[in-house]
């Protein structure tokens, strides 16, 4: 099944 | 002192709607240009941003910025005490322990008071940065609520197909697979009845259906919903509350591991 991401990811990487 | 105050309570109640299964508490940030809320759910997979600009209240007043700690479901509770045709107002002073919500029946022979403790919050405020989206959806808020709950039926997410021709949601699991596509349609006799789709770039994401179930509860706030995407970056599932602000949901995207 596909993984779920954390928002936490996007705002470190925007 | 701070002091706001809606007609139409039930704007409040649908917000309040719109939020109460994804989120316990948040923080309330209060100040001369409105109410504004920023928190994730506690698995931190979505942020939910509202958005309530002061001069869309009948009357707002705020002395000085205050950060004032909610309890969602307490809230909702008090909000489920007011009457569909009752005046809100929302009331604290400064350095608040609690804020009072007040209803008031339309021909003002009912006046009803509330007290809620407010609660201490560490919360982080998270910048979310302007980002140009490769496509952007606006459709009716009830297709997209049906499109979710239908398709919830078949898998635990649901991925979102753009193309020239068209946006695609689909999902399969164990029963097998649905798929639903919408095309364009500007030529709706309505407004709230358009589909439109800007796409600068096909994609190909796939979310949560927990998360999007949880969203489409704030379809009563808006006959339109807006969903913006660009690949690798959350959804943004947008929906205007009238003329007073927005609601806005974040969702991180599923990756194949």
């Amino acid at each position: 099944a596909p993984k779920q991401r954390k928002m936490r990811e996007f705002f470190v990487k925007w | 002192m701070f002091e706001a105050r809606l007609v139409q309570s039930a704007i409040l109640k649908k917000v309040l709607d719109a939020v109460k299964d994804l989120l316990t508490e948040a923080t309330f940030e209060c100040s001369d240009s409105g109410i504004q809320v920023q928190a994730m759910d506690s698995a931190h997979v979505s942020l939910v941003s509202l958005n309530l600009r002061s001069d869309g209240f009948d009357k707002y007043r705020c002395d000085r910025n205050l950060s004032m700690g909610m309890s969602i479901s307490c809230m909702s509770k008090i909000l489920r005490c007011a009457g569909a045709e009752d005046t809100v107002t929302l009331r604290a002073w400064d350095n608040p322990e609690s804020i009072t919500f007040i209803f008031e029946s339309p021909n003002k022979d009912k006046l009803a008071e509330y007290e809620m403790k407010l609660i201490n919050m560490d919360q982080e405020h998270l910048g979310i940065p302007e980002t140009s989206y490769s496509c952007v959806i606006k459709m009716p808020s009830g297709e997209f609520s049906r499109i979710c709950r239908d398709l919830s039926q078949f898998g635990e997410s649901i991925t979102f197909a753009c193309s020239k021709e068209g946006i695609k949601f689909s999902a399969s699991g164990d029963y097998g697979s649905a798929n639903i596509k919408l095309v364009q349609n500007t030529d709706a006799d309505k407004e709230e009845e358009a589909v439109v789709i800007d796409m600068q770039e096909p994609l190909k994401l796939t979310f949560a259906c927990r998360y999007l179930n949880c969203f489409v509860k704030a379809g009563p706030l808006c006959n339109q919903v807006q969903l913006s995407m660009s690949d690798d970056v959350p959804l943004v599932c947008e929906y205007k509350i009238g003329d007073i602000g927005h609601i806005k949901y974040y969702l991180a995207p599923k990756i194949d591991d």
